[in-house]
């Protein structure tokens, strides 16, 4: 508990903006695996100019999902690898379960470009990029000063 | 809803006409100079319009620092004209079809040459402020999507698509600078003069040290350029004007650093007339310790040598500047302040190609001596050749003395030199 308050309460008042809903769920998790692109690529260059459309696989939402509970694994095969790839480039155990880390991981502020989109000429998915850490670069040895800020 | 309509679709088919297929099935803009402005109806209603704009104009900039294009914002050319416009919104916003989804969970969104958007829910603040979410941040993200790149799982990548805040200071690095560049090139071009400017400094003991650093020389600006780091100095190119006081704005012919165990002068070229460069004071002498006034002419202080020159440099191994210009290069001692018996003479024989017909010829753009490398470089267009040095001849005895090795393009031994649009100069 902060010992000062803003003098017009501010501070406490509940925002009047509107909160994004997080993924509490294995319904939710899903959206967020089909709107991002992990279920199947995206085709987003597309939705630029057109009203959204609705979601064309609302029976791949349901499909495999008898409970949203947290506790009943996922059975659809399909979000079962969608899962595990999220997981993976998430650096998180490939369980292909919705774990509280593979939620947290969801519920992270994020850009809304797809993670894995089709686009308009290319109809093969672009995919999501993991590059391994050490890119080979030139070697230099130098005498200099260390850099100033920008 | 027509005139939208209109607007919408000569803006697809502006945006189909800049844009072209690479080899890879990569989309990228096809020209060089790109045009962006502020949605009059979308600005933040957290940030003010200058704020807004001088984040944009850092965040374009950035980009422009490591890649060939460059952008200028707009504001007078028909909207259908404008390659990038960025706006803020809640929920359903700007005619967009996604919708925000409020406060957290996505900040931003953007198409691939087209427009960006931001959720006017988040709390996004100036680079000046230690709270809330980076708008700078954001929108290099964003811009690297209208680029053309996707989003990319490295730690440290721009490209992240999970906003990490910001660290202090936080830059293009090595991987997203490759992975815009595979899509635009590389910064390449000629340079009006490359040098090492070598300074004294005293350090923490009170002991004399010798430092140096690199710097490239183009038109107006200049780059200072990080030999450790494989890039330029973060924010660069500068104005000539303001980094070194007292000489041609633009278009510097040439640097030279005599240096013998009983000289030590630095010296700037331009046309007819050269400078004495102050290196301790970092201005030149508009008079020097000698009682010489400057600007002198290059005809007075160094009697045989024509201006304006292509370029010079100074040889520490027999003590000579050696000046270029068109296909010949004289040699000037500066002990005995004339030109040296027997010169001028031609390029081709004083540095004599290795690999034949691998050779620039003449009217050299820039001559180089790199502490770095041990070498020294001649500089031509995009391209430099390097003068075999002892080393290169003893590993390679049959290699001539003060031999041209092949050529090489400019840009994959200096990396990420690049313009940026004028009116980005000063943020």
């Amino acid at each position: 508990e902060k010992l000062f308050h803003t003098r017009d309460q501010s501070d406490v008042q509940s925002s009047s903006l509107q909160q994004a809903e997080l993924v509490t769920d294995l319904i939710s998790a899903q959206q967020y695996l089909v709107k991002y692109g992990w279920t199947e690529p995206v085709a987003w260059d597309l939705s630029s100019t057109r009203d959204n459309e609705p979601l064309k696989d609302f029976t791949l939402m349901q499909e495999g999902i008898t409970d949203s509970r947290l506790d009943e694994p996922p059975k659809s095969p399909s979000l079962i690898n969608a899962l595990k790839r999220f997981q993976k480039l998430n650096n998180l155990p490939t369980t292909g379960r919705l774990d509280d880390a593979t939620i947290n991981a969801m519920n992270k502020p994020r850009c809304g470009v797809p993670d894995n989109q089709i686009t308009k000429t290319n109809p093969e998915k672009q995919e999501t990029e993991k590059l391994s850490e050490n890119k080979t670069r030139p070697l230099n040895n130098s005498s200099s000063d260390p850099p100033k800020i920008r | 809803k027509k005139r939208f309509l209109d607007l919408l679709m000569t803006s697809d088919q502006y945006r189909k006409e800049q844009e072209v297929i690479k080899e890879g099935g990569e989309k990228a803009f096809n020209k060089k100079l790109l045009k962006w402005r502020m949605i009059g109806e979308g600005y933040s209603s957290q940030l003010s319009i200058n704020e807004q704009r001088y984040v944009f104009r850092l965040a374009f900039r950035m980009w422009s620092e490591v890649m060939p294009l460059d952008f200028e914002e707009d504001n007078t050319s028909p909207i259908s004209q404008i390659d990038i416009k960025l706006g803020f919104g809640r929920g359903r916003h700007l005619g967009c079809s996604q919708a925000f989804d409020g406060s957290g969970q996505e900040f931003a969104h953007a198409w691939f040459l087209g427009d960006i958007h931001f959720d006017d829910d988040e709390h996004f603040t100036a680079p000046s402020s230690d709270n809330g979410i980076s708008l700078l941040k954001v929108a290099v993200h964003e811009i690297g999507h209208v680029l053309g790149l996707s989003h990319i799982y490295r730690t440290g990548s721009i490209m992240q698509p999970n906003y990490i805040p910001q660290e202090s200071g936080f830059e293009l690095d090595w991987s997203d600078r490759k992975a815009v560049q595979n899509l635009y090139g590389s910064c390449e071009g000629p340079f009006d003069t490359v040098f090492d400017w070598i300074r004294k400094e005293r350090n923490q003991f009170g002991e004399l040290v010798v430092r140096y650093n690199t710097y490239f020389f183009r038109d107006g600006w200049y780059w200072m350029y990080e030999n450790r780091k494989n890039r330029t100095r973060y924010g660069d190119p500068i104005s000539v004007s303001t980094g070194w006081s007292g000489i041609p704005t633009q278009n510097i012919d040439a640097f030279v650093h005599v240096w013998t165990w009983t000289k030590d002068a630095s010296y700037f070229f331009r046309g007819t007339q050269f400078w004495h460069y102050d290196s301790e004071n970092d201005r030149a002498y508009a008079e020097d310790t000698e009682g010489k006034t400057y600007p002198r002419l290059i005809s007075e202080g160094f009697p045989g040598i024509p201006s304006p020159i292509d370029t010079a440099f100074f040889d520490r191994r027999t003590q000579y500047i050696y000046f270029f210009k068109g296909l010949q290069v004289y040699a000037y001692d500066v002990h005995r302040d004339r030109v040296v018996l027997n010169f001028p003479k031609r390029i081709v024989d004083v540095f004599p190609a290795v690999a034949a017909n691998n050779h620039p010829k003449g009217n050299i753009n820039a001559a180089y001596y790199s502490y770095t490398h041990s070498s020294l470089f001649l500089f031509k267009g995009k391209e430099f050749w390097k003068v075999a040095n002892d080393k290169d001849r003893r590993q390679n005895p049959s290699l001539p003395y003060n031999g041209l090795l092949p050529k090489r393009k400019t840009s994959e031994q200096w990396f990420d030199i690049c313009n940026v649009h004028s009116s980005l100069l000063k943020l």
